[in-house]
């Protein structure tokens, strides 16, 4: 039975682990010694999610937004960054049939991190505002049951929150491409673990030889809004070992009151 | 009239951009922001069958037909919308993010940004120190005919007017900046609720960055409309 072809999100049965508390490699998490449920260090995971959202998902913080509690949580200045550098694993079946072809995607991770997939190691670099696509047909364990672990890293300059606060903290975080608004500012407490973690949505996309990549629509205007004309490019990628003669198709619908579709 | 397939030959192993010719529209209904007129929106779907294979990957996306428009006003300073060639008083509020511990679900998008459009609002900002914002969050703004302003991730604090000054040069790796500016405008850019892009808050970018921003962003000549291009169409 060929897998299902399009996304399919990851966002259940993901387990989470301080990085100083887990002594295996990637490899090994994801071969020989997966995590064996929920059982310390490893705790259920909010996936898309960051840190402190797990922590405080499993009451091992308080709630930073109530009364003065951000203040009984470690600052990663004071804690350093290993404090709030996490692992995450999970599970996902995925069996390809003929020609499919699988990529995994992170929509966005903060800040950095190492992906392991059935002993496999990839890097998604630095950027919290940035797509990740990882080309993982080859790599699919053959009964179609895949192990995957990643380890993300807080931003390289989670800076210091003076004792003054103010907008932006000591202004480090300035030096990374991340959200600034993490280090405090005159309406918000500083977050403690600076929203590392994978903050966007994980999915496994499917398709066959050809991929279709960010399509771009734009419309131009005449005569006063009556003569309109949409214009479609379109990235495709071939990801086989021969020719692809295709044939694209563009369609424009409509749902009119009812659910009566016009084409 | 709208249903258009284009036959494309893709060798092994490689990348190819294909631009369909236009598709034409007689008096489409367009897409307002809200207390202008209807969110039209309609399906646009894409789709590549492949000989011998069947259909390969599909791509689906709500669009709607709107020319927006913007300039600075010489006499006040400040900036004039058009929205499909009417000016239009912008109705805002500021927005930072959903939640501090990223905590995003559509259920909250579609909550907060369905209250900007009861409060009578007809534009969101999007705060230079918090997020680039997800698809989610447009969706709903297309939907409720909210138009939105995205500032990229500088801020006049962090970069360059804070107190103490620091990082007057803006983030140490431009080039980092820059593929993450762009991934994110291939992640947006088809949402008819994305008014303008905007380089900071309280600070331009630096010079590089800006002028790189100033140059993707452009629109193509080729969808200008204008008389010019009309005859070129």
């Amino acid at each position: 039975m060929p897998q299902q072809q399009g996304k399919t999100k990851l966002d259940s049965g993901w387990l989470a682990a301080r990085s100083t508390q887990v002594q295996l490699t990637g490899i090994q998490l994801t071969t020989t010694h997966p995590p064996p449920g929920i059982s310390s260090p490893w705790i259920p995971a909010v996936v898309p999610g960051t840190v402190l959202g797990t922590l405080l998902k499993n009451k091992l913080i308080p709630d930073p937004f109530y009364g003065l509690e951000n203040e009984a949580i470690i600052d990663i200045a004071d804690s350093g960054r290993d404090y709030y550098t996490f692992w995450f694993f999970t599970t996902f079946d995925c069996a390809l049939s003929g020609n499919q072809h699988v990529d995994l995607k992170f929509r966005a991770i903060n800040y950095s991190a190492q992906v392991y997939l059935n002993g496999h190691k990839m890097t998604l670099p630095k950027g919290m505002f940035r797509r990740h696509s990882l080309d993982i047909t080859d790599i699919l364990h053959p009964d179609g049951k895949n192990l995957l672990a990643v380890i993300v890293y807080p931003p390289d300059h989670p800076g210091k929150i003076p004792p003054e606060g103010g907008q932006g903290g000591d202004h480090e975080i300035g030096k990374d491409v991340a959200a600034q608004y993490v280090e405090g500012w005159d309406w918000m407490t500083p977050i403690r673990d600076r929203n590392t973690g994978i903050w966007d949505e994980v999915s496994i996309y499917v398709t066959g030889p050809v991929k279709i990549g960010d399509p771009h629509l734009v419309s131009s205007f005449f005569d006063n809004y009556k003569r309109v004309y949409l214009h479609a490019t379109v990235d495709l990628e071939n990801k086989s070992a021969w020719v692809a003669e295709c044939t694209l198709n563009i369609q424009v619908t409509t749902e009119l009151d009812g659910n009566i579709f016009l084409v | 009239e709208h249903l258009q397939s284009q036959h494309v030959s893709v060798p092994p192993n490689t990348h190819v951009q294909y631009t369909f010719p236009q598709l034409f529209f007689y008096k489409p209904n367009l897409w307002w922001p809200n207390g202008m007129g209807e969110q039209y929106l309609y399906d646009v779907g894409i789709t590549v069958d492949v000989k011998g294979y069947g259909e390969s990957d599909s791509w689906k996306h709500r669009f709607g037909f709107r020319k927006i428009e913007s300039t600075i006003d010489h006499a006040t300073g400040g900036r004039l919308f058009k929205v499909n060639g009417q000016p239009v008083f912008i109705r805002g509020g500021n927005w930072i993010l959903s939640d501090g511990l990223l905590r995003l679900s559509k259920k909250r998008y579609q909550t907060d940004i369905k209250f900007h459009t009861d409060m009578n609002f007809n534009m969101i900002r999007c705060w230079g120190g918090g997020l680039a914002e997800r698809p989610e969050f447009y969706h709903y703004c297309d939907i409720y005919g909210l138009l939105v302003w995205q500032e990229f991730w500088i801020t006049g604090d962090c970069d360059g007017r804070g107190v103490p000054v620091s990082n007057p040069n803006g983030p140490l790796d431009h080039d980092l900046f820059l593929l993450c500016a762009r991934d994110t405008i291939k992640l947006l850019r088809n949402h008819p609720s994305l008014a303008l892009w905007v380089g900071g808050n309280e600070q331009t970018p630096p010079e590089d960055i800006n002028t790189a921003l100033q140059n993707d962003l452009q629109l193509h000549p080729y969808f200008q409309s204008s008389n010019e291009t009309d005859s070129l169409l």
